[in-house]
């Protein structure tokens, strides 16, 4: 509708008439909320937006610090964040009102200095919005927000804010989906969705398995915590303070014996690398130095067992030899087995049904990028690596495991539950580069495909059927000479130059392109419209690449 | 390329082979249009004299010895602003687009590849003893998110913004020497889009240091607005 603002509540039909408030003249609602959002004379908590007039005015209050009043065709927009009035982890991210503290007493204004002398003050932490006196924890104090009191004898004392329910994560947090937008040092976070001020390759889109919604912090690359990218242009990413859940995390199913995607379940005792090294026991720090233990508190990381805790590849563990600090493990990947791939793996085609294609393709046939055979996000599945271990569901990449027509993927598309995938049948009778073929070394290439209706360069090879001018004017044929009587362009004169019928030619190498003589008495030649091939054509090889992965 | 495997003959047919004019290939390069290629700043610092320069196009072997060649010569090189690592060479004549010289399709300005997309990169430098030395070859590297490659364990806060980096954790896949300046391209909406020019890394293909490539997609708008002036 164009009228929903991210970051806000809308309730419509109201309005806030503050003392404080400041008028703009907008175009629509997103511009009303781009003046609140850099307002600088106070802090915005609100705007109203009249759809009528388009009439805008940001102010400093919000339904929680001033009544909402009724208004004719107005909507009050208020910031989410300054309407919470609960707590998560130790309270950094509370920009609630409430101003007493846990034993009634009222709080001291930041920026006053008395009673109290405060060594925290506004200036210091302007991004802790030490507004008023309302509870704040500048300096992450470990039981919540407070203030300076007002009592002579209490300097501070903590406020009594609730905690908000269901906002905690397990782990690392990689299973976390709530909705905390503010990091451990007080930066906003920025949207996933969005490249500004950070830009970033975090596309929702390409990690749908990883909730990257609005702006909330997420965990999707095995970090030791939620993270996000900041507001703050000089701040690139922050860590997020979210709290630890105090439920137990839910059940993984381990893999104890071999691994199928990169191994994060892992849990055998499989404790030597690729080379044959012996792995360096987590609890350790020789032959090498590492925070492992205390970053990746569930990840199993026991004895010396190779593992997976910050999604790489596969397990890996750190060696015993000083001169290899670390090694991923040769765990052996579930199903595999010892006979020989028969597929035509570096051909991106399949042949038959395509349940032999082990190419790399992983997009489908309208360009969607396709979800991981091992993610149940966002579509949940059963064509799992586990049963169908002789399918090769690897990645993200196209296959057949079900005998269908042709290779095809789950989309992360959660309106696309699959699709066929972007690939060809191989040609059956081809003769194209195989060694048996007898191509003449000395065939020149072709220089532009026959009859290709676009033209390279200024034209002079276009060969295509055009034959309407620019202004629409249907052209006269090369060989005729009405109502244009010529000479110097005639199928005779220039026979290497295609003037065939009456299709636009360039046989005199115009600087301009083709054009040819008209039907129209009063014109009596004209530059017909060719695309450019290049425009269209461009990132299109005709020999379709290998597109190898491999080593 | 190390690892990765050769590549079918004109399947990268963007691919150019920066070469002095007595015919020794140093680096490599993307046809964008018929008359420009996009190029490796740090390839052209061998002369300021585009004469120094030579263009092979269409060309599958290093020496070029194919009936497909084209051969252009350099009438103009153009650095990129910003000291980054992007040059742009304009061709004397233009080359004759055909199923085995094509240009690459360029981002739009600013675009960032998603971390993880599966891109390509290609070229005639050293194999460092995998096979195919002397051919085209290519290999496959996920794109790596900066906040990543910056971390401890990559490439420690040395990736500017204007850089991408690609490769696996495990290394042995990797762009080397002689193939700086060429292309890394990700495929989308079934075309190939050039979003990095090889540009350099921590020896090749070796563990956690993936190939840095310049970002195509920060210097997009003075790409197209250097060819239109030129």
């Amino acid at each position: 509708s164009g009228t929903e603002v991210d970051g806000y509540t809308k309730t419509e039909g109201a309005q806030i008439l503050s003392l404080q408030r400041r008028q703009y003249s907008v175009n629509n609602v997103a511009e009303c909320a781009a003046k609140c959002d850099t307002e600088t004379s106070f802090t915005c908590r609100s705007f109203t937006y009249n759809q009528r007039d388009d009439g805008c005015w940001t102010a400093p209050d919000n339904s929680k610090t001033l009544m909402a009043q009724r208004g004719k065709s107005t909507m009050l927009y208020e910031k989410k964040v300054y309407l919470l009035e609960c707590t998560f982890g130790t309270g950094k991210q509370y920009r609630g009102t409430k101003s007493t503290t846990k034993t009634g007493k009222t709080c001291q204004r930041w920026d006053e200095r008395y009673p109290h002398t405060p060594n925290i003050t506004p200036e210091e932490y302007p991004r802790a919005e030490l507004e008023s006196n309302f509870c704040r924890n500048p300096d992450g104090a470990s039981e919540g927000p407070w203030c300076y009191t007002t009592d002579p004898d209490t300097r501070w004392e903590y406020c009594d804010v609730a905690i908000c329910p269901d906002e905690c994560m397990h782990c690392n947090g990689e299973d976390y989906r709530g909705r905390i937008s503010i990091t451990e040092d007080s930066y906003t976070c920025q949207r996933w969705d969005s490249q500004e001020p950070h830009s970033h390759g975090y596309d929702p889109h390409a990690f749908s398995d990883k909730d990257l919604v609005e702006n909330f912090c997420r965990n999707p690359d095995g970090e030791r915590r939620p993270w996000c990218f900041t507001t703050d242009p000089s701040k690139r990413w922050d860590y997020c303070d979210i709290p630890r859940c105090t439920t137990p995390p839910p059940t993984i199913a381990p893999e104890l014996t071999c691994i199928t995607g990169n191994g994060e379940t892992y849990r055998g005792t499989v404790a030597v690398t690729k080379s044959n090294k012996t792995c360096q026991s987590w609890s350790s720090q020789t032959p090498h130095q590492h925070y492992y233990l205390q970053m990746y508190t569930c990840k199993g990381l026991d004895e010396n067992y190779c593992r997976n805790p910050d999604n790489v590849a596969m397990p890996w563990c750190y060696t015993t030899d000083n001169a290899t600090r670390w090694e991923y493990c040769d765990v052996p990947r579930c199903g595999d087995t010892d006979e020989p791939v028969t597929h035509p793996e570096e051909e991106d085609c399949y042949e038959g049904d395509g349940s032999s294609y082990r190419g790399m393709t992983s997009e489908t046939i309208s360009g969607k990028k396709c979800q991981d055979w091992s993610a149940m996000i966002p579509h949940n599945h059963s064509y799992t690596p586990q049963n169908y271990p002789k399918a090769d569901l690897r990645m993200n990449l196209c296959r057949n495991p079900d005998g269908d027509e042709a290779p095809w993927c789950y989309t992360t598309d959660p309106s696309v539950r699959w699709e066929f995938c972007n690939l060809e049948q191989c040609p059956t009778n081809s003769t194209e580069e195989t060694p048996t073929a007898s191509p003449n070394p000395q065939t020149p290439s072709t220089a532009v495909p026959p009859h290709k209706d676009c033209k390279t360069g200024n034209g002079e090879t276009y060969r295509g059927p055009t034959s309407i001018t620019t202004k629409g004017v249907t052209c006269q044929a090369w060989s005729a000479q009405s109502p244009h009587q010529h000479k110097s362009f005639t199928p005779e004169t220039h026979p290497d130059k295609g003037l065939e019928g009456n299709s636009c030619r360039n046989p005199g190498n115009d600087a301009s392109g083709p054009w040819c003589y008209t039907t129209d008495n009063n014109t009596r030649w004209d530059y017909c419209h060719i695309p450019n091939c290049v425009d269209s054509k461009c990132g299109t090889p005709v020999a379709k690449p290998k597109r190898c992965f491999g080593r | 390329i190390v690892g990765g495997c050769v590549s079918k003959p004109h399947s990268w047919p963007w691919q150019i082979s920066l070469q002095t004019t007595w015919g020794f290939h140093f680096c490599g390069g993307s046809l964008i249009h018929p008359q420009w290629v996009l190029t490796a700043e740090h390839c052209i610092h061998k002369s300021e004299d585009p004469a120094y320069y030579k263009v092979l196009l269409g060309v599958h072997t290093k020496s070029g010895e194919e009936p497909s060649r084209q051969e252009r010569n350099v009438e103009k090189l153009m650095r990129a602003p910003n000291n980054a690592d992007i040059a742009l060479l304009k061709l004397q004549s233009p080359a004759m687009i055909n199923d085995k010289v094509l240009p690459v399709c360029l981002p739009e300005q600013d675009y960032i590849v998603p971390a993880r997309t599966e891109c390509y990169v290609t070229g005639w430098g050293q194999t460092r003893g995998t096979a195919g030395a002397g051919v085209l070859k290519e290999t496959g590297v996920p794109v790596i998110e900066n906040k990543i490659c910056n971390s401890p364990r990559y490439m420690n806060g040395e990736i500017k913004e204007d850089e991408l980096c690609a490769g696996v954790n495990e290394g042995g896949m990797d762009a080397c020497k002689g193939d700086s300046g060429g292309p890394l391209v990700c495929n989308s909406q079934n075309s190939y889009i050039l979003q990095g020019v090889t540009s350099w890394g921590a020896g090749c293909a070796a563990p956690m240091r993936p190939g840095i490539y310049a970002r195509v997609s920060t210097f997009a708008d003075w790409i197209n607005k250097t060819i239109e002036d030129n």
